[in-house]
């Protein structure tokens, strides 16, 4: 499993991709539609934040909820402009 | 700035190289 030491190991952008590999199927069993989007809002959290994510469903859901939210509030600002 | 907001969120796709997050290590 993905440990803060392999995680230091890598470069910054190597670091989010593999969480990334690793947060995406758990987005997608929370939130199927939108499970690209919300991954990448949740790559720009700390990586520290998204190793818990990794660790504790409960607020991995969470956040995911959250995100939601903030991407249906962002995309209805969108529309609303044009 | 707030040009690029129809931009985001940049999307994860698997076995792709991640390209959200800006420019750190080009």
């Amino acid at each position: 499993d993905l440990k803060a030491t392999v995680l230091s190991a890598a470069s910054p952008g190597e670091q989010k991709e593999m969480l990334g590999e690793r947060l995406f199927p758990l987005v997608q069993a929370i939130q199927p539609t939108m499970s690209n989007k919300i991954t990448g809002m949740l790559l720009e959290l700390e990586n520290s934040e998204l190793l818990h994510m990794l660790e504790s469903p409960e607020s991995l859901r969470s956040m995911v909820e959250e995100a939601v939210e903030v991407l249906q509030a962002h995309q209805a600002m969108d529309t609303s402009y044009k | 700035n707030g040009s690029s907001s129809v931009n985001w969120p940049p999307e994860f796709r698997p076995g792709e190289p991640w390209k959200g997050y800006p420019n750190i290590d080009p």
